[in-house]
């Protein structure tokens, strides 16, 4: 049988393999469009894979999207992949994302957490971290939002490996957070860095690992303002939104405040459905939904940052 | 697969700093036998923890011995984790 993306069933969870064959088919039906980058390693010795939408023209502004560092958030998985075959459906028909993607890339990281994530369909549906392991210690897996430099082992991070929110022996640590920081700095012209993770509903933006105000705090007030707006339009789902801080708690050595202070202004991080039944067991018939109006909110967000260019 | 019958979820509401910091001791005790799903973060905000079935009692105990009102949100989450399962092989196939 010929394997395509049209027999792939995107109201339904899928594997790793199941999700990379996928990536490869996808990029390979949409060549004119996607490209599949190959980031680094896994500490499993995993490959980390990045889809690149791109119109053409070098070095371009970009915009990056991630789901799934959580590795049992499975919901954000499915949101990436749902919204991958978005763009590329509605690329031509939605002038918006037309001018979006003439004039920027998008770069969308579906399994950030590969070794999580496998493991979470192997052996603990509820593994969050990833699978790193040091010598002489016994808990496994590091908190791969706790692991990036700015703010590292502040509060809202822990230092005892058995934790949850365990942040790892140094910044950057984690071969799947030096992959994003390496590919993103190397780039050096992302303006926009969205981090998806489920559930409570909330669009957030920095900072995690302290309470002062970022300078950008109105604009970017205003921006998650509009985006939940959007969201809410689409079936009715209320988000709330504010800082990191100040609208769900203190982490520190987090992505979007990395990306943040690393220059890139537009840095958002979402949580997905739902708020209190299925929490990260979310049934698969609330995939296409939820992504809907995820793609409304992201789509909002990123004809923000084409329309004001810094 | 590890096997999660008769774990439960709690939610919680805590009415004050106070009783989020007595959450917060929770996990400090016991950071693998309680996993936080949505953490002890203001008291606006709910908390929903997963606790495993062998320590549901000493867990609802402490709760309730510091008047922390807590609902059952997955009673059993084995049995989501095999509709989960099942409809992943349906669709499959």
């Amino acid at each position: 049988l010929e394997r395509s993306t049209n027999s792939f069933s995107y109201s339904s969870y899928h594997t790793l393999d199941e999700i990379y064959s996928w990536i490869d088919n996808f990029a390979a039906e949409h060549s004119n469009l996607v490209s599949k980058i190959h980031i680094g390693k896994t500490f499993e010795n995993r490959s980390i894979l990045v889809l690149k939408f791109s119109t053409g023209g070098p070095n371009r502004t970009a915009i990056w999207i991630d789901t799934g560092i959580h590795s049992r958030e499975w919901i954000t998985h499915a949101t990436g992949i749902w919204i991958s075959q978005k763009i590329v459906n509605a690329y031509g028909k939605d002038h918006v994302l037309k001018k979006i993607l003439n004039a920027m890339d998008i770069f969308i990281e579906i399994v950030t957490n590969p070794d999580g994530f496998a493991f979470t369909h192997t052996m603990n549906r509820l593994w969050r971290k990833n699978k790193s392991s040091q010598p002489g210690i016994v808990c496994i897996g590091v908190d791969l939002n706790r692991n990036w430099k700015t703010g590292f082992g502040g509060n809202g991070s822990n230092k005892n490996p058995c934790s949850e929110t365990y942040r790892g022996p140094a910044p950057e640590s984690e071969p799947e957070v030096a992959a994003i920081v390496g590919f993103i700095t190397g780039h050096g012209n992302f303006k926009a860095m969205i981090s998806i993770h489920s559930y409570s509903q909330m669009v957030m933006y920095p900072y995690g690992h302290s309470l002062e105000p970022v300078p950008n705090h109105k604009e970017l007030f205003k921006l998650a303002e509009a985006a939940v707006k959007a969201l809410y339009k689409v079936h009715g789902i209320q988000y709330i939104f504010g800082s990191i801080s100040t609208t769900l708690y203190s982490a520190s050595g987090i992505t979007v405040d990395w990306a943040y202070d690393s220059g890139i202004k537009y840095a958002f991080s979402f949580e997905l459905r739902d708020t209190g039944k299925y929490g990260f067991l979310l049934p698969a018939s609330q995939i296409v939904p939820t992504a809907e109006e995820t793609w409304m909110a992201l789509r909002t967000i990123m004809r923000h940052t084409l329309n004001h260019p810094y | 697969q590890m096997n999660f019958t008769g774990d439960q979820v709690l939610r919680i509401l805590a009415k004050n700093e106070k009783q989020l910091s007595l959450l917060r001791d929770l996990e400090s005790q016991k950071p693998q036998k309680v996993d936080f799903w949505r953490g002890p973060a203001r008291p606006s905000l709910p908390v929903d923890m997963r606790v495993p079935f062998s320590e549901l009692p000493s867990v609802k105990a402490y709760l309730k011995s510091h008047g922390l009102a807590y609902s059952v949100m997955i009673k059993d989450i084995q049995v989501l984790l095999d509709e989960e399962r099942n409809a992943m092989a349906k669709s499959r196939r």
